[in-house]
């Protein structure tokens, strides 16, 4: 239970600097050790590069992203985390060389639409779903 | 009609940051074939009729279909439904746009008659249409198709006629006569018209899905107000001989399920 009264502080100092906080300044997003913080980063597919101009006609690629980062202890207040992320975080813990911490992995995912020609020249749009990482957390 | 994801400062990132070395390229391409779902890179045959399966009106419906998409990530009511409606030439009944957010697939057909035969044993003037519906994958039902035809408007001799237009499944085929025909629909034309004419074959390309042996095509004829067999041309309907984007193409609109598994390699 302390530990969550714990994590609700850092929530709240995380989230919304109090008036008049004297703490330590809310913590940098974009400092070194943030990121290696869970989160989703950026990967463009492009289907021009890979030399499929001739059969693709829409769109010349998407941003497909990925995640990548580390679900460390406290999990990272900002990122949702599965209660099995939890679970997992404690046991990993207490048996660090055999159980692995939880894993940073999409919890968002949208569809786009591709259009290309097939072999017999007919036209394709297909709704391809989960293809775009949207957002990512600890599972 | 490109689907950049733009972030604030406007700039496109890199796809790799360096130019990728053939072997990785190749793993990359198998990878996102996979995900695609495709067994190999398609290579359609230029000489095959390349353009007359209608890319234009796909690359409408792909837009509406994006920006569709667009909306729902963010979140936005879909404010552009009268907009597209209106602006979109081809989208021309609601009825489509139904079809089109409901459909995880659409399919526009090569037709396949390379040869018109302008006029049947008993000298009827007809247009032969052929398409092969069987080559999608497997499994999937057609929700809604259609075959298109585009009228332009005639010459001023004819301009307060009308004509009426049949469209026939073809039943069965005989060397020395005329084919048995089933008529899908009748509809009468004002000379005057000009426009893309849907007519709905859902049925029929049902038909041809389930057993290929009945997909002998599509007839379609013309006759004058006095029932006079008339050609296509001189009432302005476009064949496989008028410009690309006009030409008559099929469309079917396809729900597939939505378990979609990756094969392991």
């Amino acid at each position: 239970s302390t530990g969550g009264k714990r994590r609700q502080q850092n929530r709240n100092r995380s989230t919304q600097p109090q008036e008049g906080y004297k703490g330590p300044p809310p913590p940098d997003y974009n400092s070194s050790d943030q990121k290696t913080a869970c989160r989703r980063h950026e990967l463009y597919v492009s289907f021009r590069e890979l030399g499929w101009q001739d059969w693709i006609i829409a769109p010349e690629g998407y941003a497909a992203n990925y995640c990548d980062g580390e679900c460390s202890f406290p999990l990272n207040a900002h990122m949702n985390a599965t209660n099995h992320a939890i679970v997992q975080t404690l046991v990993h813990l207490m048996n660090p060389e055999n159980v692995p911490k939880p894993c940073c992995a999409p919890t968002k995912l949208h569809a786009i639409s591709v259009l290309y020609f097939d072999d017999n020249s007919n036209v394709i749009l297909k709704k391809y779903k989960n293809m775009v990482v949207r957002a990512c957390g600890c599972h | 009609g490109s689907n950049h994801s733009l972030d604030g400062n406007n700039e496109v990132h890199g796809f790799i940051h360096r130019r990728l070395r053939t072997h990785e390229k190749r793993e990359m391409q198998k990878e996102i074939l996979s995900i695609l779902g495709l067994p190999h890179r398609p290579r359609p045959h230029l000489w095959h009729g390349k353009y007359n399966s209608a890319p234009l009106f796909m690359l409408d419906l792909y837009n509406t279909m994006s920006s569709e998409e667009k909306s729902q990530v963010q979140g936005m009511p879909d404010r552009y439904e009268s907009v597209r409606t209106t602006q979109s030439p081809h989208l021309a009944t609601y009825q489509e746009t139904a079809f089109l957010n409901d459909a995880d697939m659409v399919m526009s057909f090569v037709n396949l008659v390379e040869y018109d035969r302008d006029l049947s044993p008993q000298r009827r003037h007809h247009k032969e249409f052929k398409f092969n519906p069987s080559q999608i994958p497997e499994g999937e039902a057609v929700t809604a198709a259609e075959f298109r035809l585009y009228k332009e408007c005639v010459s001023h001799s004819f301009r307060n006629d009308t004509f009426l237009l049949k469209v026939y499944q073809v039943v069965k085929e005989h060397p020395d006569r005329e084919a048995d025909l089933l008529l899908l629909e009748s509809r009468r034309l004002w000379a005057a018209e000009e426009g893309w004419l849907e007519f709905d074959i859902t049925a029929t390309s049902n038909l041809w899905l389930m057993n290929a042996a009945h997909n002998l095509g599509l007839q379609v004829s013309m006759e004058t107000s006095s029932g006079q067999s008339i050609s296509f041309k001189e009432v302005g309907l476009v064949g496989r001989d008028g410009a690309l984007e006009k030409q008559p193409f099929m469309v079917a609109f396809f729900k597939v399920s939505e378990v979609h598994i990756r094969t392991t390699r």
